[in-house]
């Protein structure tokens, strides 16, 4: 069978981004296809190859989950997650967690070590801690981008058009 | 949003998708993302999806599990994924973006958004884009 990775880094935008941004976000996404790439050639499956690629873009500020996640209402992170085995349709996800640096990681450990498919806000920080996921400072997850982000979208609210707000 | 989808020397296919969600949302709102069959889905028998976009509008049509249904009936990922799409924004008036992969290893990535930037590897050869025509 052929190896094959594809990722992406959220749809959006009316607009094209400002050039610099357009760099790093081409990087970010080729960094993390050869890291889910590097994975499958050496023999790993495909399931540890698509975590490993959404670990790299989580690490990454420029992509909106993880650090870099943008802020609710409150100016908080709140994150959600999901991976899935085609093999035979097991499944982990997570919903509204709060300081962990890679909720992919977590949506897995929900997959491998629970009889559910999908543990949210307070359970599923009670289920990180049990499986010893490190609790991080809020402030490692926000980004100045973000906190601008925000302050725009309580100042313009529903002056925003369609296609610029709601998109993840 | 981000996502991945993948096929390993096996033929076995998964995806996975992570995601902060929408500027300014309420607290304890939660998107398309770790639901199943709307952030994506995976089963070897077709292929696997991964979605981003409308959260709201992408739960609304199972944009995923959407995408594959196109593709058992015999479209190709290219032709299941703009399928979906735009079943999406003529239904619900919702944009968004997929990642495909068959279950032969054929792969897409479309949106209906300006843009999104895309990454794929398949048998040693990368390619990658972000804006329309790219």
């Amino acid at each position: 069978m052929p190896l094959v990775i594809v990722v992406h880094g959220g749809a959006g935008g009316n607009a094209p981004h400002p050039e610099d941004r357009q760099e790093k976000l081409r990087q970010g996404v080729t960094k993390a296809a050869l890291k889910g790439y590097d994975i499958l050639r050496g023999g790993g499956r495909a399931i540890d190859a698509v975590e490993g690629a959404v670990v790299v873009l989580e690490d990454d500020p420029e992509f909106n989950a993880g650090c870099g996640s943008v802020l609710n209402e409150q100016g908080k992170v709140e994150m959600d997650a999901i991976i899935m085995d085609g093999k035979d349709l097991s499944s982990g996800a997570v919903s509204a967690v709060k300081r962990i640096a890679n909720p992919i990681k977590l949506a897995h450990l929900v997959m491998e070590k629970t009889r559910h498919t999908l543990l949210t806000d307070q359970g599923a920080a009670l289920f990180a801690k049990a499986m010893g996921v490190p609790e991080i400072p809020e402030e490692q997850l926000v980004t100045e981008q973000n906190l601008k982000r925000l302050e725009k979208a309580k100042l313009k609210g529903d002056q925003l058009p369609a296609s610029e707000k709601d998109l993840g | 949003t981000v996502g991945a989808v993948a096929m390993d020397g096996q033929g076995n296919v998964a995806f996975a998708t992570s995601t902060g969600g929408i500027v300014n949302k309420m607290i304890g709102r939660v998107g398309d993302s770790p639901c199943i069959g709307s952030g994506g889905y995976a089963d070897n028998h077709i292929g696997a999806v991964s979605s981003t976009g409308h959260g709201e509008s992408i739960m609304k049509v199972n944009l995923a599990r959407l995408t594959l249904f196109h593709m058992e009936q015999g479209m190709s990922p290219e032709e299941a994924a703009s399928n979906a799409l735009n079943y999406m924004k003529t239904r619900v008036q919702g944009t968004g973006g997929l990642i495909v992969v068959s279950k032969e290893g054929e792969w897409t990535a479309k949106w209906s958004t300006y843009s999104m930037p895309w990454a794929a590897v398949k048998d040693g050869q990368l390619q990658y884009g972000l804006n329309p025509g790219e």
